[in-house]
């Protein structure tokens, strides 16, 4: 799961940074079928400390909540 | 409630961008 998780962040992070920003999001425009909007609203789901970027543990976070139903304490 | 409200749109939002990404890893349409 961890490896999933780290490679569906590489796809956003594609510069390789470590983080996300909402730009990276916006990007992803091209590649998902999602639009803009709804991108900027998944990255302020996840976003939820408001630090402006995520991290691969606010990504995880996020993941869990997909797959669980409830986010990784 | 409208924060409720966002919130419940928020996680259809989520449910969607991950379908996709496991969509593009898999190759499914």
């Amino acid at each position: 799961l961890l490896d999933k998780t780290k490679e569906f962040f590489q796809i956003c992070d594609v510069e390789g940074k470590g983080f996300i920003t909402q730009t990276d999001m916006r990007r992803l425009h091209s590649e998902l079928p999602l639009t803009v909007q709804e991108l900027e609203d998944v990255f302020d789901s996840l976003d939820i400390d408001r630090t402006g970027f995520l991290t691969l543990e606010a990504f995880s976070s996020g993941f869990s909540l997909f797959l669980h139903g409830r986010r990784i304490p | 409630d409208p924060n409720m409200k966002a919130g419940a749109a928020n996680e259809g939002v989520l449910a969607n961008f991950f379908n996709s990404l496991l969509s593009k890893k898999t190759g499914a349409p």
